[in-house]
């Protein structure tokens, strides 16, 4: 069953991946 | 977020758990289609009974799965723990499968967030529940541990009422582009959350959607649950990781694509939530029972309690003379008997009266030690020393009356003997057969003729 791996196409993210922020 | 809290206590909410009955299990799942604004959305509410027993956070694919940075789809880790019903729980880092915040699973720290502010939803070891934001030091609590333990995004509920701006001020830094938190929260998508009612049930909420096109935003699930009597929520993942799972199978729309786009799949996640059988506290009830149904059925006599846990020897608790174990009562040193109530029979001592005295003469000993020095026990020698000379005196009294009586005895046939031997002489002397002298003197001279006579007959008319 089931149709193989999804395409982790939509993204619902808190904070934006483009930038790792450092801890403050 | 970017604030970090090591210590110190955090804004978060405790929730006692609720009293219900220790065989109390059980979930309700409720499937619904409800319209926010002019949006039709599908999606379960699932309410659990006995959240300290019924429900865990799941490492995808099993224990060690964050370490592993592993990622599973619900189904899978669902359906090896035996959920009957699971969700996706929480956030993880889509490059490289790290589970991020806190995790706790089945009293297992897996990992900690190192007191990063986010919205937390855990469970500790007396079943309190906990929402909000805790420190490092919080999480990593021994007095009273977590049990299980989530991280989320926004807390949505706290104490009755929507805390989605609060959070945003607590869980979203002002120097990042609020842009991308603010777009979060007010998009539209596929949604998640944990939290609990107010009767202490545990809450799961899933809603389908996707995002910018179908489903609700924060505001619109927030306002849900508060219908639904939640009083504390957090967000967990949505979007294409949000999945619902009913006895290991798929029972929700997942909105991530499948390779042929035609179709939809479930997103390999990283931790789940699941509500299970409950299980007994703690799950082998301490290896002194088996748990059915959430409930532990003591073996031996003498286990009771919960969880098997507590040994109880009856109300006299061993009369104070004994410890109670798995085999009943242990009686001290001059104690025996089921409750330990009667003292040792004399010539007995030690624990249980199981040694026999060894003092001289079999004379009783302390029922304790055994000790032979004790008053009474010299009572004993002294009374059998005494009773042994006393007992002596005896024997020589007994031994000097039992030879006076014979020598009476003695003396007495002696007598008779003589007695009857003298009356024999006498008779035989008046009877008959008996030897005639005749006396000179009374007779005079001795007559010739008689001179001749022999003695054996006898002239009886002589006389």
């Amino acid at each position: 069953l089931g149709a193989g791996a999804s395409s982790d196409d939509d993204l619902l993210l808190p904070y934006p991946r483009a930038r790792a922020r450092l801890p403050r | 977020d970017c604030t970090r809290a090591r210590t110190g206590g955090r804004e978060h909410e405790s929730w006692p758990p609720p009293p219900g009955t220790p065989g109390a299990g059980g979930l309700a799942v409720r499937t619904f289609v409800s319209h926010f604004g002019d949006r039709a959305v599908a999606g379960h509410l699932t309410r659990v009974v006995a959240p300290l027993r019924a429900f865990s956070v799941l490492e995808p694919g099993g224990p060690g799965g964050c370490a592993g940075k592993r990622r599973a789809t619900v189904e899978e880790t669902a359906r090896a723990a035996g959920c009957h019903a699971a969700q996706n729980g929480g956030f993880f880092r889509m490059s490289t499968g790290e589970c991020l915040g806190n995790v706790v699973s089945d009293g297992r720290l897996v990992s900690s967030s190192g007191g990063l502010q986010n919205a937390q939803f855990g469970i500790r070891r007396d079943g309190t529940l906990v929402t909000g934001y805790l420190s490092e030091e919080e999480v990593l609590d021994t007095e009273n541990p977590f049990v299980q333990l989530l991280s989320g995004v926004v807390w949505l509920i706290r104490n009755g009422s929507v805390y989605i701006n609060e959070s945003q001020a607590t869980e979203c830094d002002e120097t990042q582009e609020t842009g991308s938190f603010s777009k979060f929260v007010n998009v539209v998508s596929a949604r998640t959350a944990v939290g609990h009612d107010r009767k202490g049930q545990l809450v799961l909420f899933h809603a389908d959607g996707q995002t910018e096109q179908r489903g609700i935003n924060l505001w619109e699930m927030a306002e849900f649950l508060l219908k639904q009597d939640v009083v504390n929520a957090i967000n967990l993942d949505g979007g294409g990781s949000a999945t619902f799972v009913l006895n290991g199978t798929l029972a929700s729309y997942p909105s991530d694509h499948c390779q042929d786009n035609m179709w939809r799949c479930p997103r390999r996640v990283s931790t789940v939530v699941c509500v299970h059988e409950p299980r007994c506290q703690p799950p082998d009830c301490h290896g002194h029972g088996t748990c059915v149904e959430g409930r532990c059925q003591c073996t031996g006599g003498f286990w009771r309690g919960a969880g098997c846990g507590e040994l109880d020897c009856g109300p006299s608790n061993c009369s104070d003379h004994g410890l109670c174990t798995e085999t009943g009562c242990r009686c001290e040193a001059g104690w025996m008997g089921t409750n330990c109530s009667e003292e040792c029979p004399l010539g007995w001592h030690g624990p249980g009266c199981q040694k026999p005295c060894e003092c001289e003469h079999q004379c009783p000993c302390d029922p304790r030690t055994g000790n032979c020095s004790i008053s009474p026990v010299k009572q004993c020698l002294q009374s059998y020393e005494g009773g042994e000379a006393s007992s002596f005196t005896r024997t020589a009294w007994l031994a000097l009356t039992l030879a006076l009586v014979f020598l009476l005895l003695v003396s007495t046939a002696a007598n008779v003997a003589l007695l009857l031997g003298s009356r024999a002489e006498r008779q035989r002397h008046l009877d008959g057969d008996y030897v005639y002298h005749p006396l000179h003197e009374m007779n005079g001279e001795l007559l010739a003729a008689e001179k001749e006579q022999p003695g054996g007959s006898c002239n009886p008319f002589k006389d």
